[in-house]
């Protein structure tokens, strides 16, 4: 694990006044290769090493006596800070409804995570409704249905081919019928479909989405930096929710996302089952993409 | 690579930096730089152009290890199992592949194994509708081994040529999901002994060294005999295959390379190489 790497390097470092660039090196090669072991991205890690690295060149350590200690408190402080803080609320609008839309890659736990997050919503006294906006995905509307009928939560859907006039009609039903919340079920696409991009861009132009929630896959690899910079130049996202972090992925992904987009992770999926969404914390994510 | 005169410290790292951003993993690119620093030593490698060369032809050399294609056996039904984590395209890759048996005449059934995740059966009947295979499928809720059993039933009955099970998505780190699923494998096998022919593990392309362990605790469980990957058609390269052919032995028989019914390629080591230096 990286603590007994850095053991290690707690005891070659001991009893020297300050942390020297040589000292440094090695204890910055463990972290390189946890953090790629992460599926953190390589230019992601190159950049958050050079953060560290400066942070550490002379930094004082007579006063603390575990030099080592204190690179490894550097690496964890710089990493949570990255990470972001709890700012999982979601941003409710000052004038009913708010209108939440999700967007992502193709599996990546959208229509899962609307039912989680209609339902917490629910369960905090308001009046979702969930937009089956997916028309292209074989049995996507019946999917939603099955959930809202699960959860006593109404699924607004039509007979129209158009996701654009779906959720443009969604809230006015909203608006008409006094729900407050107006979650987007969108379809799966790839960052690079422009059609599907701009399709995304007009629901975005047409009815004004208070937060726009970029889904991912916490098992992403590499690819994360570009999907996610993709999302959130088209989109602007306003958060993130990360799915499947119930599996053994170190979640890499998390931290690439963040460094590039800067939009703070919301929400986490821990599970298939609709109680299974948990409030984003950085802390835990970090010391798990750290091993 | 630009025309450095030799092989040093930076174009080592402009190498390591491709593989691992292709996804090949830190140890596999670790253990492919080593062997290339070997080659530099024993070797005329003293260009870096060649040094991409010689790469190439180590990973060509892994993914092109014999077996890429679907086993049948002799008699009928050929019997194909699908797994694999949440949402990586088991069930529209099982639509797309059905559609390959039924264009060539054959009677194709297709089973309803993912009883838990909703719409999952009836996302799998608007395929069969697509592509002319009929579904066997209980309620939502019901035991799937249940759902196989009746299947290959049906199959033998019917004298289907092909039946192809579709099971729900599980992380592989839950142990009474992958029980289930050696459950599903056993009632298979006592309904028509030496099913399923093949255990197809799909594999999401954009998915990161997580899918080794995907790949190593599916293996155990099931005995995967042969890969699909996924969403080709992102921008991911997929490059963790070349371990998990390297180090399982496990050979890639499928791509998927978008969402609709004729999305399906055989899996082609020499363009897959060349995607992955693009
Ligand atoms: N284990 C686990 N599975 C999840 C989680 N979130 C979603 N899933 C599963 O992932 C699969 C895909 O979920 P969907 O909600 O259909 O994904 P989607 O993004 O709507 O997919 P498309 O609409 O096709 O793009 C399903 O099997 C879900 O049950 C999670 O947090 N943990
Ligand atoms: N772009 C692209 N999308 C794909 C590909 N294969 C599947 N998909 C999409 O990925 C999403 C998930 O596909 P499914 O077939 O439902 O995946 P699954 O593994 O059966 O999911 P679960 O049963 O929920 O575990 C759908 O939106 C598919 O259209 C592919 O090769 N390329
Ligand atoms: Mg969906
Ligand atoms: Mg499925």
């Amino acid at each position: 694990t990286l603590t007994e790497k850095f053991n290690t390097v707690i005891r070659d470092v001991t009893g020297k006044g300050k942390l020297s660039e040589e000292n440094i090196q090695d204890a910055l090669k463990s972290v390189k290769m946890a953090l790629l072991e992460a599926d953190v991205n390589y230019k992601v890690v190159r950049d958050f090493l050079n953060r560290v690295k400066d942070r550490s060149v002379g930094e004082e350590v007579h006063r603390s006596l575990n030099p080592g200690q204190q690179f490894i408190k550097v690496v964890q402080q710089e990493l949570t800070a990255l990470m972001g803080g709890t700012d999982s609320k979601v941003k409710l609008a000052s004038a009913a409804p708010t209108i939440i839309m999700m967007a992502g890659l193709q599996g990546s736990g959208k229509t899962t995570s609307v039912a989680k997050l209609a339902r917490i919503y629910k369960n905090k006294g308001h009046r979702p409704l969930m937009v089956a906006a997916d028309v292209y995905r074989p049995a996507a509307i019946h999917q939603l249905q099955v959930l809202g009928r699960d959860l006593g939560i109404p699924v607004y859907s039509s007979e129209s081919q158009d996701p654009v006039a779906i959720c443009s009609a969604a809230k006015q039903k909203a608006v008409a019928e006094g729900f407050d919340l107006v979650f987007l079920d969108t379809a799966g696409r790839l960052h690079i479909d422009d059609n599907l991009m701009h399709e995304l861009e007009r629901i975005k132009a047409d009815v004004s989405p208070h937060e726009i929630l970029f889904v991912a896959d916490a098992m992403t690899g590499q690819d994360a930096v570009n999907i996610a910079q993709r999302f959130n130049e088209r989109l602007e996202i306003t958060g993130v929710i990360l799915t499947k972090l119930d599996g053994d992925a170190r979640g890499g992904a998390a931290l690439s996302i963040r460094t590039v987009t800067e939009k703070p992770i919301k929400f986490v999926g821990v599970g298939e089952k609709m109680d299974q969404l948990e409030v984003f914390h950085p802390d835990r994510v970090a010391s798990r993409i750290l091993g | 690579f630009s025309s450095r005169e030799k092989i040093d410290g930076a174009v080592l790292e402009e190498l390591e930096q491709i593989l691992i951003e292709s996804d090949i993993g830190v140890q596999h690119s670790m253990a492919l730089i080593g062997k290339l620093e070997e080659a530099i030593k024993t070797r005329d490698l003293d260009r870096p152009a060649l040094i991409k060369g010689y790469i190439r032809n180590e990973i060509l050399g892994v993914l092109s290890a014999d077996g890429h294609q679907l086993k049948r056996p002799a008699s009928d039904p050929f019997v194909i199992m699908v797994v694999g984590v949440n949402g990586v395209g088991k069930t529209t890759t099982i639509g797309k592949l059905a559609r390959r048996f039924t264009q060539a005449g054959e009677a194709v059934l297709l089973a309803a194994g993912d009883t838990f995740r909703a719409a999952a059966a009836e996302q799998l009947e608007i395929w069969g509708g697509r592509v002319g295979a009929d579904v066997i499928r209980h309620q939502s809720g019901s035991d799937p081994s249940a759902v196989i059993f009746d299947a290959l039933k049906a199959a033998e009955s019917r004298k289907a040529g092909v039946v192809i099970a579709d099971t729900a998505g599980r992380l592989h780190t839950k142990v009474n999901l992958m029980e289930e699923l050696k459950k599903m494998k056993r009632v298979m096998d006592k309904v028509i002994p030496g099913t399923p022919h093949e255990v197809l593990l799909v594999l999401d392309a954009t998915t990161g060294q997580n899918a080794l362990s995907q790949a190593r605790i599916f293996n155990e469980a099931v005995g995967v005999t042969g890969i699909v990957l996924t969403k080709l058609d992102g921008t991911a390269k997929g490059g963790i295959v070349t371990a998990i052919v390297g180090e399982l032995g496990l050979p890639v028989k499928l791509i998927g390379i978008g969402e609709g019914m004729e999305d399906l390629r055989d899996f082609d080591p020499e363009e897959f190489v060349r995607a992955l230096f693009e």
